[in-house]
């Protein structure tokens, strides 16, 4: 464990902390994509395939259960809480996101470090994370206004996976010098495509303005 | 390997 990775992990439950904040103080999912939520359970429960048969460390298992366990309630939230499934507008969050299982799916059967269920579904997990940002991205560019709690969400999801990217950077140079170009591409092309979000939530930080997308 | 060592990490 190195700071970068810890800082990205905690990133990572920050953002999730903030998205159930918003969800459960404001008693409303306006602006956030279901289908996105949807592909990180997804996402959660093809990469920790391991929970019970691998024991890494008491933080590496507390942490799965929390994701798996948070990104269950979002999407139990959204789906089916009274009041907060009348916010959700399913004509905003319209990406097409079952587009995106098969061809990462295909990809992991393709390109992966062993043939076995176990690690091609963690390839597919890695993959699948990296394009489960889209459906977000899509409905903010297509919100008129973004509420703070919904651009702080998505600066942090995109933030952890930048600092996760330090950190393979720091593990190669500075511990065990191995190429693992399967997480490291997929964490570059996650991190790439926030980078217009990235810009505007700056920029309308450092003017104090309101963040909006351009369509 | 390869692989299993990076299943340390989320």
């Amino acid at each position: 464990m190195n700071l970068f990775r810890l800082a990205g992990d905690m990133t990572h439950l920050f953002s999730i902390i903030v998205l159930l904040l918003k969800i459960h103080a404001t008693k409303s999912c306006s602006g956030i994509s279901l289908k996105t939520q949807e592909l990180y359970v997804i996402v959660f429960l093809t990469r920790y395939l391991d929970l019970f048969t691998r024991f890494v460390s008491l933080y590496n298992t507390v942490m799965k259960i929390v994701f798996i366990g948070t990104s269950f309630a979002i999407v139990w939230y959204m789906r089916y809480h009274k009041v907060v499934k009348q916010t959700y507008n399913k004509d905003e969050d319209t990406f097409k996101h079952y587009f995106l299982l098969l061809p990462c799916f295909v990809l992991a059967l393709l390109l992966h470090n062993e043939f076995t269920t176990m690690d091609v579904l963690w390839t597919f997990s890695l993959y699948l994370e990296a394009v489960a940002i889209l459906p977000q991205l899509v409905l903010l560019q297509q919100s008129r206004n973004i509420d703070n709690l919904t651009g702080n969400y998505v600066f942090f999801l995109g933030a952890y996976r930048g600092l996760y990217v330090l950190n393979w950077i720091y593990r190669y140079f500075l511990q065990d010098h191995r190429a693992r170009w399967i997480p490291w591409i997929s964490g570059l092309v996650q991190t790439a495509l926030y980078a217009d979000f990235f810009y505007y939530y700056i920029l309308s930080w450092k003017k104090h303005e309101k963040l909006k997308l351009p369509a | 390997d390869n692989a299993k060592d990076l299943k340390d990490e989320l």
